[in-house]
C-alpha cells in the first residue's frame, strides 16, 4: 500500500517552499535555522 | 600517464602549502590575498605553463586528498567526528583553490576560461571517482567526492557578481558531472549522489531561481537517471534495505517537488511514467498528483460535478516529450496515421498488437514506450479531431472513429499483461483538470461499456484498484473516473460478479465507495 | 499481471556496491559549511527528548520570544546562518544595535545626553561577548560610523 508520505518529516501542509530547508533525502526532519547558510552582514562574520 | 619528474612532490608540497595558507585564516575570511601570493608560487613551480600540467595538477591534488581521506577514516584512534573536522578541512581547502582558480581565471568578465576550467575540474574529479570505485569496489566511500562536489557547488553559488555571470553554465556543468557520475554508473556513489541532486540549493538554483526554467530540462534528466538505476529493483518490489533508503529518500525529493515545483512534475509527468516500474503505483501517483498551483482542483466527490463543464477541460497539458518521434519504426507510423485519417486499411489493428510485442524475454513482452507514446498519440490525435469537427469530447463523440477502433481492438485484443500496459497507459494521463485528463476518462469509461468480456472490466477495475487503495496521494482524474465508474448505472457497476469475487474484496468496493460518497 | 524481471548480472554488481554504500551512508555535515560551534551532526538522545525541531522555530516571531541572552547565543555560536540573521533581527525589535567595532550590541539606557550627526553619548547597557554578561557603560559615545 505504499507508505506513509505524511510521515517523512516533511511538513507538506507549509506555506512556505520547503526546498530551502530540506535536510536531504535522509533526513527525518528539516534543516534548523542554524544549518541553513545566510548572506548576513560581514560585521557578523565575528570569529 | 607519465607525469614529468617531480611533479608529484611539488603538487603535494604545494597543495599543503596551501592548505596551510586556507587553514590558518578565520573561517570564512576573505582569502583573495593570500591566493595572488600562492598563484605566483605555481607559477614559480611552472605549474600553471600548460594546459596539460594544470591538468596534471588537479588530477594529482585530487588523489593527493582522497588518499589523505581514505587514510584518515582507516585511522580508528580519532572519534568519526575528529575524523570528519580533519577531512573537511583538507577538501574545503582544495575546493577554495579551485574555486578561486576558476573565478580568478581569464579576464574578470570572459565566461569561456573559468567555465572551462571548472568542467575540466569537475570532470577530473569525476574519472578518479570512477576509477577508484571500480578499483576499490566494496571498499569505496563517496566522502571525498561528495564533499568536493558539495562545496565547490556551495563556493561557486557564493552572492558574487562574476559567479552570477557564469551560473547557468556552473550549474549545466554540474548537471553534467552528475549525469556521468547516474547510479547506474558508479552505484556505490548513489547515496551521494542523491544528496547533490536534492541539496536545498542545488534545487533552489536549478529548479527556482535560474530563468524561465532554463534548469528543469536538466534536473529532469536527473531523476530519469534516478528511476532507471532504481526500476530493476523496484519492479521486482526486492526492497532490499538498501534500495529501500535510496526509494525512500526518493520519495522525500518527489514530495518537496510536489510541494513546491507542481508543474515541473506536471511537464515531465509523461518521461517519468515511461521509466518508472508500472507496479510502483504511489510513486507514480505522487507524480500524477501533481496540478498547476495557480489551478483550484474542484473536490472530486461534489455530488454531480460536471467535469465536461469545467473551463479547464478545454486545455490540453503541457507534454514536453516528443511523443510522435517515440512511435517507431516509422513504417509503423506512417501505416498509423493513414488508419487515422482514412479509418483503412482494417489489416492496421490486427497487426497492431505484434507491433507492440518484444522478444519474449522474461517478463517483458511489450514494448512499454512504444505502447505509452502510441496511446497518448492517438488520444491526442483524437481530441484534435473531435475539436475539428466542432464538437468537444464526450461519451459520445469519442466514439466510432479510427482512434476508438484503436483503442477498442487493444482491448479486445491483447492478452492481460498487454492489457494491463495499455490500461495503465490511459491511467497515467488521469491526472489534474485538462483536455487529455477528460478524453482519457471518457475513454477509459467508454471501453468499459463497450466491453464484450467480463475480464476487460474486471481489468479495468483493477487498474483504477490498484490506484486507489495505496496511500495517498491520489491524482484528480483517477478519483473522478472511478467515482463516475461506481455511480453512474449505465455501468451497472455493482451487478457484476467480479465485485463480489471474495468478500475482502466486496468489503473492500463497498469502503472505497463509502469514502467516495 | 506482469510477471517479475530477473535482475540482470549488472544490476546484482550494481547493489553489490550499493549495499557497501549503505553502511557508510552521507552525514548531515558531509553537505554543510564547516561550522565553528554548531555542526549539523545529529546525536542519539533519549528518545523522550524532542527529536525533531520545534514547529515555526524558523520563524522571527519564534525568536522574538527566546530571552536576549539565548539571541545573544544564537548571534555568536552560529555565525553565518539563518539563525543568526533571525537572532540579530529579534535583539534590534528589542532595541539593541550592532556597534560594528566593539561587535557588541548596544542598548540606551536613558535617553542620550547628547545627539549629533555623528554620535549620540549616554549611558548604555551592552552585552560582553567575552565576560558573557550584560554591562553598564556610562558616559559611552557611540558614533554613527560604527552603526550597523
Amino acid at each position: 500500500l505504499g507508505q506513509d508520505l505524511t510521515a517523512l518529516g516533511l511538513n507538506l501542509n507549509s506555506p512556505e517552499n520547503l526546498y530551502p530547508s530540506f535536510g536531504g533525502p535522509w533526513a527525518e526532519f528539516p534543516c534548523r535555522p542554524q544549518d541553513i547558510d545566510f548572506n548576513v552582514p560581514p560585521e557578523y562574520i565575528i570569529n | 600517464y607519465e607525469d614529468p619528474p617531480g611533479l608529484v612532490e611539488k603538487t603535494d608540497f604545494l597543495l599543503r602549502e596551501w592548505i596551510g595558507i586556507y587553514n590558518s585564516q578565520p573561517q570564512g575570511r576573505d582569502t583573495t590575498k593570500q591566493f595572488t601570493m600562492f598563484v605566483h608560487q605555481m607559477n614559480v613551480h611552472g605549474i600553471l605553463k600548460t594546459d596539460d600540467l594544470i591538468t596534471r595538477f588537479f588530477r594529482l591534488s585530487t588523489q593527493i586528498c582522497v588518499e589523505t581521506v581514505y587514510r584518515s577514516l582507516t585511522d580508528k584512534s580519532v572519534t568519526m567526528n575528529l575524523t570528519r573536522a580533519k577531512i573537511y578541512h583538507t577538501l574545503d581547502a582544495f575546493v577554495k583553490l579551485v574555486a578561486l582558480l576558476v573565478k580568478h581565471s581569464g579576464e574578470a568578465n570572459n565566461t569561456n576560461t573559468k567555465v572551462h576550467l571548472l568542467n575540466k575540474v569537475l570532470g577530473i574529479v569525476a574519472g578518479c571517482l570512477l576509477q577508484d570505485h571500480d578499483t576499490r569496489v566494496i571498499d569505496f566511500h563517496q566522502l571525498p567526492y561528495q564533499r568536493i562536489f558539495t562545496m565547490l557547488f556551495l563556493e561557486l553559488n557564493s552572492p558574487e557578481p562574476v559567479l552570477e555571470t557564469i551560473n547557468f553554465h556552473v550549474l549545466t556543468a554540474f548537471c553534467h558531472t552528475l549525469h556521468i557520475l547516474r547510479p547506474c554508473k558508479a552505484a556505490g556513489f548513489c547515496y551521494a549522489w542523491l544528496e547533490l541532486v536534492s541539496h536545498r540549493v542545488f534545487m533552489g538554483r536549478i529548479l527556482a531561481t535560474t530563468p524561465h526554467q532554463k534548469g528543469w530540462p536538466m534536473y529532469a534528466q536527473l531523476l530519469i537517471d534516478l528511476f532507471k538505476y532504481l526500476a530493476p529493483f523496484l519492479r521486482n518490489a526486492e526492497l532490499a534495505k538498501p534500495v529501500t533508503m535510496l526509494y525512500k529518500g526518493t520519495l522525500r525529493v518527489l514530495l518537496v517537488l510536489l510541494h513546491d515545483f507542481p508543474e515541473f512534475l506536471c511537464d515531465y509527468h509523461y518521461n517519468f511514467c515511461d521509466v518508472i516500474p508500472p507496479n510502483c503505483i504511489q510513486m507514480r501517483n505522487l507524480i500524477l498528483s501533481a496540478f498547476p498551483r495557480n489551478m483550484r482542483l474542484p473536490d472530486p466527490f461534489t455530488p454531480n460535478l460536471k467535469v465536461d463543464m469545467l473551463p479547464e477541460i478545454s486545455y490540453g497539458p503541457r507534454i514536453l516529450a516528443n511523443v510522435s518521434i517515440m512511435i517507431t519504426p516509422a513504417q509503423f507510423k506512417k501505416e498509423l496515421d493513414s488508419y487515422l485519417k482514412a479509418r483503412a486499411p482494417v489489416t492496421f489493428l490486427s497487426e497492431l498488437r505484434s507491433n507492440l510485442q518484444v522478444s519474449s524475454g522474461p517478463g517483458v513482452h511489450y514494448n512499454i514506450l512504444l505502447m505509452n507514446a502510441l496511446i497518448l498519440y492517438v488520444g491526442s490525435q483524437a481530441i484534435s479531431h473531435i475539436r475539428s469537427k466542432g464538437h468537444t469530447p464526450n461519451m459520445s463523440t469519442i466514439a466510432h472513429s479510427a482512434h476508438m477502433d484503436i483503442f477498442q481492438n487493444l482491448a479486445v485484443d491483447l492478452d492481460t499483461e498487454g492489457r494491463y500496459l495499455f490500461l495503465n497507459a490511459i491511467a497515467n494521463q488521469l491526472r489534474y483538470p485538462n483536455s487529455h485528463t477528460h478524453y482519457f476518462s471518457c475513454t477509459l469509461l467508454y471501453l468499459f461499456a463497450e466491453a464484450n468480456t467480463e475480464a476487460i472490466q474486471e481489468q479495468i477495475t483493477r487498474v483504477l484498484l490498484e490506484r486507489l487503495i495505496v496511500n495517498r496521494p491520489h491524482p484528480w482524474g483517477l478519483l473522478i473516473t472511478f467515482i463516475e465508474l461506481i455511480k453512474n448505472p449505465t455501468y451497472k457497476f455493482w451487478s457484476h460478479e467480479f465485485v463480489r469475487c471474495a468478500p475482502e474484496i466486496e468489503k473492500l468496493f463497498e469502503s472505497v465507495a463509502r469514502s467516495c460518497m | 499481471p506482469l510477471g517479475a524481471v530477473p535482475l540482470q548480472k549488472e544490476h546484482q554488481s550494481q547493489f553489490q556496491y550499493m549495499e557497501s554504500a549503505f553502511y557508510h551512508m552521507p552525514h548531515p555535515s558531509d553537505s554543510e559549511r564547516i561550522r565553528p560551534y554548531v555542526q549539523r551532526t545529529p546525536y542519539p538522545t533519549q528518545t523522550y527528548y524532542i527529536q525533531a525541531p520545534l514547529p515555526l522555530s524558523d520563524t522571527l516571531e519564534f525568536y522574538q520570544r527566546l530571552a536576549t541572552e539565548t539571541l545573544f547565543f544564537v548571534f555568536y555560536y552560529m555565525e553565518g546562518t539563518k539563525a543568526q540573521y533571525l537572532a540579530a533581527k529579534a535583539l534590534k525589535k528589542q532595541s539593541w544595535r550592532f556597534h560594528t567595532k566593539y561587535m557588541m550590541w548596544f542598548q540606551r539606557h536613558e535617553e542620550p545626553k547628547v545627539i549629533n550627526e555623528e554620535y549620540e553619548q549616554g549611558t548604555y547597557i551592552y552585552f560582553d561577548y567575552e565576560k558573557w554578561g550584560q554591562r553598564k557603560k556610562e558616559g559611552f559615545t557611540f558614533e554613527y560610523k560604527y552603526l550597523e
